[in-house]
């Protein structure tokens, strides 16, 4: 089965597998580009040499059977560098948490933890505007408090302007006075109708 | 631990090492038996041309490939990564392949702090209210206060009010 | 495949910061 190195791909931004590939075909090219340049100086050299029987077709051959061993050691030891390679060096070690990662490092939580999580800060919010209502609420209160207190404080200086309760300086001695002559006065009615009977 | 920049120079040297002995002089004399009789010295030039430009090419090519993919940072921020988890041997977290799932303990630290600043925020109104609330009733008493101060004045000017009519 | 692996690798590198960013600017559209 095939492991995707999803987590090194998150890493590195490729897959291993990817850059291994890449590395192989680069290195593969060279040593045939390498092969064609020998075969091309040998085959110069050869044709220059006097009385040389050496043809293009034996030049040809022997750089197919070197090539072919050296293909075949290619392929064999680039097996074994890629497994090196992707161990230990393309490689997030099991124990590593990339940085963008690390939330979960500390946050384990499920899905209800998370839920409950998100009821208790909807339940806060709901909470927090409560409580910004009730704050609107005293305040408006407050206001008409103040509002209503002046205007009661003006009826109190209003009455305050006609004296104290028994109204201007005097009128209250005179009141008394009425009062209580008022009463002298009833009985001497009477005795005058009394009299006049 | 041997950085991984370092490490990933000796496994391409080792190879190329290998590889060269692989293809020994020998071996390339061999192949080329007929050129080699005719002209020994060349055929060791020419191999030695070979090599030389076989390992060239090859450490170039691992050079631009270092850099094409900024490898040798990337390698070095990931020797540090693996340093700093030193300490911890357990299996660390992998994606689930639920992405709801593993987005959520990336949304946690936002909704904690969302949800420690609020609580803040309802302690703090909470305070304030108590005290507004204070304000309040003190506020009421006077207004009642003064509501039943200007009642008694009232009756009394009613009171006296009554006394001409008395009279 | 590789595409498809680098693709989701790269979703999964990105999108939780992207996401995140999204659900601080709600809170903070919310709260004002």
């Amino acid at each position: 089965s095939i492991n995707p190195l999803l987590y090194e791909t998150q890493f590195f931004g490729f897959t291993p597998q990817t850059c291994m590939l890449r590395i192989y075909i680069a290195f593969q090219d060279y040593l045939f580009e390498v092969m064609v340049a020998v075969e091309k100086v040998i085959l110069k050299k050869a044709s220059s040499l006097p009385g040389s029987t050496l043809s293009a077709v034996q030049i040809r051959g022997s750089t197919e059977t070197f090539l072919r061993f050296m293909r075949e050691r290619f392929n064999r030891l680039f097996v074994k560098m890629e497994q090196v390679l992707l161990q230990l060096v393309l490689n997030i070690p099991p124990n590593i948490l990339l940085p963008e990662d690390r939330s979960h490092e500390k946050y384990p939580q499920g899905r209800e933890d998370f839920h409950l999580l998100q009821q208790e800060v909807e339940q806060l919010r709901l909470r927090y505007k409560a409580e910004l209502g009730a704050k609107h609420a005293l305040l408006a209160e407050l206001e008409v408090q103040k509002v209503t207190q002046a205007r009661l404080k003006k009826t109190l200086h209003w009455f305050d302007g006609l004296g104290d309760a028994h109204g201007p300086l005097g009128l209250g001695e005179m009141m008394a006075f009425l009062i209580q002559h008022s009463g002298r006065l009833r009985s001497i009615t009477q005795d005058v109708t009394q009299k006049s009977k | 631990h041997i950085p991984k920049v370092k490490l990933l120079d000796t496994v391409v040297d080792t190879f190329l090492q290998k590889l060269v002995s692989a293809g020994s002089y020998e071996r390339f004399a061999k192949c080329y038996k007929r050129f080699y009789k005719l002209q020994p010295e060349m055929t060791r030039l020419i191999y030695d041309q070979f090599i030389t430009q076989l390992q060239t090419s090859i450490r170039e090519e691992v050079s631009t490939i270092k850099e094409e993919g900024n490898l040798e940072a990337v390698l070095n921020s990931l020797d540090k990564i693996v340093e700093e988890a030193e300490d911890r041997k357990e299996p660390a977290w992998r994606p689930s392949g639920i992405p709801e799932d593993d987005v959520r303990s990336t949304l946690i630290p936002y909704f904690l702090q969302q949800q420690s600043s609020l609580k803040r925020l309802v302690q703090e109104q909470e305070r304030e209210n108590v005290k507004l609330a204070e304000m309040v009733l003190e506020g009421r008493k006077q207004v009642l206060e003064l509501q039943q101060q200007i009642q008694a004045r009232k009756q009394a000017w009613q009171m006296l009010t009554q006394v001409p009519k008395t009279l | 495949f590789d595409e498809v692996i680098v693709d989701t690798a790269t979703k999964r590198k990105q999108y939780p910061r992207k996401i995140a960013e999204c659900v601080i600017k709600t809170m903070k559209a919310q709260h004002e």
